[in-house]
């Protein structure tokens, strides 16, 4: 495992463990998005069908353990806990995530690199965590107080798929990997979609201001 | 038929 994927891995473990302050420490969810939130889980449960068949690593079987717990548990907090549920901003968070789904696994059903349950599945969880960020952008976008939780949370989750980035090219120039064209061009758009997100982030914190992002 | 991709990553 080379730098960049470790980098990368740490920094989506780090963005769910800021989550996870927030829901814990402050009881509140407040500016976090439930859509987004439920199509992780459902990115993770579509890509980690094999935790329990194809054996790589201790340290991915336990990343992905922890990757579907958290997913999971969030979600949880945000609909069922007493306090916790009753700071999501629901009017506000009003994206229409199904419409994501559907396309995502007819594109998978399309192109993919082999027509399998598994593979196509596979397939759909990288199409669908690329554009998954995307009711949480909007809900930030409406919100006029983003606390440094919540803006940190989003900045690690962006940084993780540029470290990967890294990492693919890396995997392909050092260890002459195949061309892996379904989760670059994803992970690409991925990264590309928070552009506008790191552009006004970096621009506050230069500035030590308060984020917040235009209407 | 093509192999399945590598499933080694996160």
């Amino acid at each position: 495992m080379n730098v960049f994927r470790l980098a990368g891995d740490m920094t989506h473990l780090l963005s769910i463990m800021v989550l996870l302050l927030k829901i814990h420490s402050m009881k509140s969810c407040a500016g976090i998005s439930l859509k987004t939130q439920e199509l992780y889980v459902l990115v993770f449960a579509t890509r980690y069908l094999d935790i329990f068949t194809t054996y790589f690593s201790f340290y991915n079987t336990v990343m992905k353990i922890v990757f579907l717990v958290t997913s999971f548990s969030i979600v949880w907090y945000m609909r069922h806990h007493k306090v916790v549920r009753q700071t999501y901003d629901r009017d506000q968070d009003t994206f229409r995530h199904h419409l994501l789904v559907i396309p995502c696994f007819l594109l998978a059903l399309l192109i993919n690199h082999r027509f399998t349950v598994r593979e196509v599945l596979w397939t759909f969880s990288l199409y669908l965590e690329a554009v998954a960020i995307l009711p949480q952008l909007v809900l930030l976008q409406r919100s006029r107080n983003i606390d440094n939780l919540t803006g940190n949370y989003v900045f690690f989750l962006g940084a993780y798929r540029g470290l990967y980035l890294f990492n693919w090219i890396y995997r392909y120039m050092a260890e002459k990997s195949q061309l892996r064209w379904i989760p670059w061009i994803s992970g690409l758009v991925q990264t590309a979609l928070y552009a506008d997100f790191f552009y006004y982030y970096i621009k506050s914190w230069k500035k030590r201001e308060k984020l917040q992002l235009p209407a | 038929s093509a192999a399945e991709q590598p499933k080694d990553e996160l």
